[in-house]
């Protein structure tokens, strides 16, 4: 554990928190891609197989539960408690031409032909563009609450938090992880057009309005 | 490799 993991883990904590408040003091889940949200339940249960057969930490252990947990409570608000906000018609991104490449690319290139490894890689790599539909939603709508542009920009951090972690961890322990290495290059990088509006926009205090 | 290890990272 490194500071820059630890912030982003932190950060990725936040970025959650700061949704689930979004759609509680709104009572709307306005703006908020389900397709996004349900590939991260897929992440993170693809990912977090380990729980059944590996101890790290009671930190990892707990991280994991609630990424797990936290991710579903947010379908069941989707879908149950403020289903009528929901628009689907605005979430249109076809998720297949996501989750298959990823199965591919998992089957490709992994840690070891186990089906927790494969499953491990295809969840790093679904990570790295699970944001895709969230983003393109607000690119057809042009605009988010600024409260959405936070959540965005916590789940951003997080996974640029982890770059200077694996520098970090290259130079102090050796350790590299080519797949979350690659996966976490491009996650970082579909945030950049989002992180610049956020910078120059919303933490100047105007709207986030995407030009026409 | 990481695997060996198990996977630490979130």
């Amino acid at each position: 554990m490194n500071i820059f993991r630890f912030f982003g883990d932190i950060s990725h904590l936040a970025s959650i928190f700061i949704l689930i408040h979004k759609i509680h003091t709104s009572r709307s889940c306005r703006g908020i891609s389900f397709k996004t949200q349900v590939l991260y339940v897929a992440v993170f249960v693809t990912r977090y197989l380990d729980l059944l057969y590996s101890w790290v930490s009671l930190y990892n252990f707990v991280m994991k539960v609630f990424f797990i947990a936290s991710s579903c409570y947010i379908l069941y608000l989707m879908k149950v408690r403020f289903r009528p906000t929901n628009d689907p018609s605005i979430d249109t991104f076809r998720v297949e031409y996501l989750v298959g490449p990823c199965a591919v690319l998992a089957l490709i290139f992994n840690y070891g032909y186990a089906v927790t490894e494969v499953l491990w890689s295809f969840s790093i790599f679904l990570e790295s563009v699970a944001i895709l539909p969230q983003l393109f939603m607000l690119q057809r709508t042009g605009e988010a609450e600024t409260i959405t542009t936070h959540y965005l920009a916590a789940l951003g951090a997080y996974r640029t938090l982890y770059i200077p972690n694996w520098i970090y961890r290259y130079f102090s322990e050796g350790y590299v992880d080519p797949i979350a290495v690659t996966a976490g290059l491009v996650q970082t990088g579909l945030y950049l057009d989002f992180f610049y509006v956020y910078f120059t926009k919303v933490l100047q205090g105007q709207k986030f309005e995407l030009p026409a | 490799r990481p695997s060996e290890s198990g996977h630490d990272e979130l």
